[in-house]
């Protein structure tokens, strides 16, 4: 494993930490999207279906359950405990989920590597990653006060992205056969969606003023 | 050979 893949797997371990943090202690879920997190729960049951047939190392095993759990509790916290579930912007968070998992699922079944049950499922997760951010985004811009933690989470979640294309360049000049056009293709989509957001997370760190998209 | 050593990313 390199460093860029793992600093990415770190950063996107910290966007887990950060939103827990913010929903565990702090007890408020405001600004975060359920419909983004619901869709990143349903990425990692399609993806990890492999958990226990194929083992590929410890650090593999552990990250993969640790993905799985914390996305499922976080949407078991924004759903129904009983405090956070009050700070939920249920009215601005309209995304509707099916616009994206039926494109995605129709994709998955034309372009895949191979016609089976596992792999369609894992290019499945791989389009629906790229795009489940769409409704977290939207919120961000519909919401006026941005608070710090829901910054740094998109803002992590962007990083760790950005690094997958750089363990990806390394990979490709140092093993042989590496050639992914789904999983990259996919990852590049994904990256551009968090330009805009990127450039006014910098903006407002380099003015140093409060996070705000613009309507 | 491809598919297995794509699924060591998570």
């Amino acid at each position: 494993m390199n460093i860029f893949r793992f600093a990415g797997d770190m950063t996107h371990l910290a966007s887990v930490l950060v939103l827990l943090l913010k929903i565990h202690t702090i007890k408020s879920c405001a600004g975060i999207s359920l419909k983004t997190q619901e869709l990143y729960a349903l990425v990692f049951a399609t993806r990890y279906l492999d958990l226990f047939t194929d083992y590929i190392s410890l650090y593999n095993t552990l990250m993969k359950l640790i993905f799985l759990g914390s996305s499922f509790s976080i949407v078991w916290y924004i759903r129904y405990h009983k405090i956070v579930r009050r700070s939920y912007d249920k009215d601005q968070d309209t995304f509707r989920h099916y616009f994206l998992v039926l494109p995605c699922l129709l994709l998955a079944l034309l372009i895949n590597e191979k016609f089976t049950f596992r792999e369609v499922m894992w290019t499945f997760s791989l389009y629906l990653e790229a795009v489940a951010i769409l409704p977290q985004l939207v919120l961000l811009q519909r919401t006026r006060n941005i608070d710090n933690l829901t910054g740094q989470y998109v803002f992590l979640l962007g990083a760790y992205r950005a690094l997958y294309i750089l363990n990806w360049i390394y990979r490709y000049f140092t093993e042989p056969h590496y050639v992914h056009w789904i999983t990259w293709i996919s990852g590049l989509v994904q990256t551009l969606l968090y330009a805009d957001f990127f450039y006014y997370y910098f903006q407002s760190w380099k003015n140093n003023v409060k996070l705000e998209l613009p309507a | 050979a491809a598919i297995v050593s794509q699924h060591d990313e998570l």
